[in-house]
């Protein structure tokens, strides 16, 4: 009773289906729906593959048609999502693949599939209809086949062939802890059907997929956001909140991974092999193949792609960096913070002297390796420093300049639209001392900052 | 914090990951702007979506309905120079000042804070059994010159660094604490004089705290809030 309508549908955000050829989709459905009434509205009419849903109007419109349709295109449209059949989008089987309405065309062995609606070069019994799905000359199974959708070939000498299409559970194996698994099953290892991500019932759930944008949330499909033993989903059943999903193991040897440092930590430090084995204060960690003093699920044989070797700190959770149970009981887990970052810092060329308000030299890029914006130039940031307003700083081409005398160096407009200034990929030249701050002391004046209530401080809440 | 005592600080803000666990401290230097530690984050360019500031309670994990509580999205993070080591977060919207959230000043560029001035840590990092871990806890620390700092460090303090003096009983930034203010009281206001950076033991008894000092990177701070 739980289930959702839209289990049967994959979704597109931000996508609309326009057709060039065919008759226009019915007209957009002006009483308001939410997207499981529409889901449900496409779902009983057999003509109906795909539908709109429109945020704006909260109205959506049912189509005949999917991005497989000939003459259809897609195009970004940010007031629509687009809902199509998962049986006609998905390249994978589940059971006997009765409800395939893919378009392979060939057989497994690699022959031309026959049009459903001809005889010839093999007369046949079937007649296409909108219930069967017989249509083109796609591999389809509307004799119930247990190997799975087939076709009569174009072969005279081969009448009929299975099409070899694999079960999703199959199709696509899991390596590691499947973290990086993107297949198509949507049924847990009991056989429950999974609830969508993007859904908050039967279950609530943190795991929104605008919140986790890598984590490839789509529709209902098993994944592992959360750094589990394998993939999972939350389940349609209210009584059982999630289960695993089983699905193939690869037997091919796991990939190394690119990014494995031992010295330094790059980006959260999921590739960080060190032997670093206390927290940033200092508190030895627990070895993470021992339960005390926190029993944990960071079993080394169940994470085997995760190096929890001894008790190093390690990442195997997405944290923001290398972490580890600590030793003490009152406290479960503790950063690795002392574990210095990888520089990401290009190698500089040139020094400039003082502040680099004299220097005049043609690097153009920033520390991390990104091209200078040209002075001159308004995209992709505005400057609010022109040639016009320093001619004597020749702020020419997109050379590394210090027009406002900022005391950590020459610095540029960047190329990087997320990043508007950076400094450059210039040193201090050496022996150049700037003036000790240690010995001058300043008037202080503040104003309206740094006042706070303080009976808050004495009153308890 | 480590020997510090439940307290007020209006511009401790809490750093909360997708989870909406709480993992670094930092400081509301602007309505839409909060100065954290570069080691808190795992990029200059990485994608915070979803990532929140949390301020305006005193509790390390409020109720969701508790009424001064503001959780505000991370719009961007812009790294500090080189070697400071620190970060500014955009806001995704203004915060609102009120009795619980106050903009702590900014020093003056290069202003160097006199050896004994009054300063407090505030975090909702771990406590070792002092204070109370459901809360902010606060703890007073005297500033400690940089040339004392250095004869008790053997000279690793650096000019861009600042120093607390020692207590005999611990008082200390820990984990947790990382990012968030070593505030000072100068002229009847209290100003982010340092950043708690990620140090290696908590509350060392008869060492001193070493901080970032925030005066170096007065300039690059407003020039990032102005452009």
């Amino acid at each position: 009773q739980r289930r959702s309508p839209l289990n049967d549908f994959q979704r597109l955000k931000a996508t609309q289906l326009l057709s060039m050829s065919q008759q226009g989709p019915g007209p957009e459905q002006e009483e308001p729906a939410d997207t499981e009434e529409c889901a449900r509205r496409c779902t009983v009419l057999l003509d109906c593959r795909a539908f709109h849903y429109n945020h704006q109007r909260h109205s959506c419109q049912l189509l005949p048609w999917t991005q497989h349709s000939a003459q259809t295109h897609i195009q970004r449209n940010v007031h629509y999502d687009l809902y199509q059949k998962k049986d006609y989008m998905q390249n994978c089987i589940r059971a006997d693949g009765r409800s395939y309405r893919g378009i392979q065309s060939t057989t497994e062995k690699g022959k031309n599939c026959q049009q459903w609606r001809l005889k010839f070069p093999h007369d046949h019994r079937f007649s296409p209809s909108l219930r069967n799905g017989l249509e083109e000359n796609y591999c389809r199974n509307p004799d119930r086949d247990e190997r799975g959708p087939w076709c009569y070939t174009m072969d005279p000498a081969v009448r009929h062939q299975s099409c070899g299409i694999k079960k999703c559970e199959d199709a696509v194996c899991v390596l590691c802890n499947g973290e990086d698994y993107r297949g198509l099953v949507d049924h847990t290892e009991s056989g429950r059907e999974c609830q969508r991500w993007d859904l908050q019932h039967p279950h609530k759930h943190p795991y929104h997929p605008h919140k986790y944008p890598e984590k490839d949330l789509d529709d209902n499909y098993c994944r592992n956001p959360d750094s589990s033993v394998g993939p999972w989903c939350y389940t349609t059943d209210p009584a059982r909140e999630r289960e695993y999903c089983h699905l193939r193991k690869c037997t091919e040897k796991r990939p190394r991974l690119a990014d494995t440092t031992t010295s330094c930590f790059k980006h959260k430090g999921e590739g960080y092999r060190g032997k670093v084995n206390v927290t940033t204060s200092g508190i030895p960690c627990q070895r993470w193949d021992a339960q005390t003093p926190h029993r944990h699920h960071f079993r080394p044989e169940a994470y085997e792609c995760k190096d929890l070797r001894e008790n190093y700190c390690r990442n195997p959770d997405g944290s923001e960096a290398p972490w580890c149970f600590t030793s003490l009981p009152s406290m479960r887990v503790a950063f690795c913070f002392q574990i210095k970052r990888c520089t990401d810092e290009v190698e500089v060329e040139g020094c400039y002297h003082g502040n680099g308000e004299l220097y005049r030299g043609k690097i153009s890029k920033t520390r991390k390796g990104i091209t200078c914006q040209k002075w001159s130039a308004v995209s992709p940031h505005t400057p609010q420093i022109s040639p016009a307003m320093f001619p004597a700083m020749r702020l020419e081409e997109n050379y590394c300049r210090n027009p406002d005398n900022d005391s950590h160096g020459p610095w540029c407009y960047t190329m990087d639209p997320s990043t508007q200034f950076d400094y450059c990929a210039i040193k201090s030249c050496a022996g150049d001392k700037t003036p000790s701050i240690l010995e001058t002391a300043d008037n202080v004046v503040f104003a309206e900052c740094g006042k706070r209530d303080e009976r808050l401080q004495l009153k308890g809440r | 914090i480590i020997g510090g005592r439940p307290g007020n600080s209006p511009w401790t803000v809490s750093i909360r990951n997708r989870k909406g666990v709480h993992f670094c401290g930092g400081s509301l230097v602007k309505e839409q702007w909060v100065i954290s530690t570069r080691q808190c984050f795992s990029s200059c360019d990485t994608d915070l979506s979803s990532y929140e500031v949390q301020l305006g309670t005193l509790f390390k994990d409020p109720s969701p309905s508790d009424p001064d509580k503001q959780a505000l999205p991370i719009l961007k993070l812009v790294c500090g120079p080189s070697a400071s080591d620190l970060v500014l977060l955009k806001l995704a919207r203004p915060a609102t000042l009120n009795d619980r959230v106050a903009l702590i000043c900014l020093p003056p560029e290069r202003y160097v804070v006199p050896e004994n001035t009054e300063c407090e840590i505030a975090g909702w990092g771990e406590t070792g059994g002092t204070g109370n871990k459901t809360l902010l806890n606060v703890a007073k620390l005297p500033v400690l010159s940089n040339k004392e700092c250095n004869m008790a460090l053997r000279g690793q303090v650096k000019e861009s660094e600042l120093c607390t003096a020692p207590l005999r009983a611990g008082v200390g930034a820990c984990e947790g604490d990382y990012g968030g203010p070593l505030a000072c009281l100068t002229h009847d206001c209290w100003v982010l004089e340092g950043v708690i950076t990620p140090i290696r033991v908590c509350a060392r008894k008869d060492q001193p705290a070493v901080f970032t000092r925030v005066s170096l990177y007065v300039d690059w701070i407003n020039k990032v809030m102005r452009m």
